[in-house]
């Protein structure tokens, strides 16, 4: 463990509280992603279980379990509390297009073909892609909220911090891991035009408004 | 396949 990959994990679990408090706080789930919150569910539940075949530490073992019961919550309060609320006129990412390739892909290119590692793999690209439809959304309905933007921002940040992870543990550990790097740069990749929105928008205090 | 080492990241 090092400072970038705990300010990495810090920052992921920023963001879903910034999301699971969004919600429950304006009792709303207007401008959120359904699509991209069942995916970062398959995400975490393929990749993690391995918590009923390996121990790392009781830190990856309580993060892990919070990822995912986090997850479930997030569709819970969307799909059944708050469905009323639910922007699905916006959000019609169809998301077949990016599971079945990232499958596919997860079968060709992996480290072992073994079930339990074929599903880290596919969730780690998946994970890399699963953003695509809030991004869509925000696209579509051409501006986010404020709360929205900071939750956005936060979950970008966790994988760009894991970028820096991953260069000081090569350095320091000659540790590194292709499949996680390679999907880790494109994750980051496709949040640069939003962090750019964030920074020179959003910081300023205004809105996250796009171009018409 | 070479053998895989555990995933000990998040």
């Amino acid at each position: 463990m090092n400072i970038f990959r705990l300010l990495g994990d810090l920052s992921h679990l920023l963001a879903i509280i910034i999301l699971l408090l969004k919600i429950w706080k304006s009792r709303s789930c207007a401008g959120i992603s359904g699509k991209s919150q069942i995916l970062f569910s398959v995400v975490y539940t393929t990749r993690y279980l391995d918590l009923l075949t390996t121990h790392v530490s009781p830190y990856n073992t309580v993060m892990k379990l919070v990822f995912i019961f986090t997850s479930y919550a997030t569709i819970y309060l969307m799909y059944v509390k708050f469905k009323a609320t639910y922007d699905h006129n916006h959000d019609t990412f169809r998301i077949e297009f990016l599971l079945i390739p990232t499958f596919i892909l997860a079968l060709l290119i992996n480290h072992e073909f073994t079930v339990l590692e074929v599903l880290w793999t596919f969730s780690i690209y998946l994970e890399s892609v699963a953003i695509l439809p809030q991004l869509f959304l925000v696209s579509k309905t051409r501006e986010a909220e404020s709360i929205t933007s900071h939750y956005l921002f936060a979950l970008g940040s966790y994988r760009a911090l894991y970028l820096l992870n991953w260069v000081y543990r090569y350095v320091v550990e000659s540790h590194y891991e292709l499949i996680a790097i390679i999907s880790g740069v494109v994750q980051t990749i496709l949040y640069c035009d939003f962090f750019y929105l964030y920074i020179t928008k959003v910081l300023k205090g205004k809105k996250l408004q796009l171009p018409a | 396949a070479a053998p895989v080492e555990e995933h000990d990241e998040l």
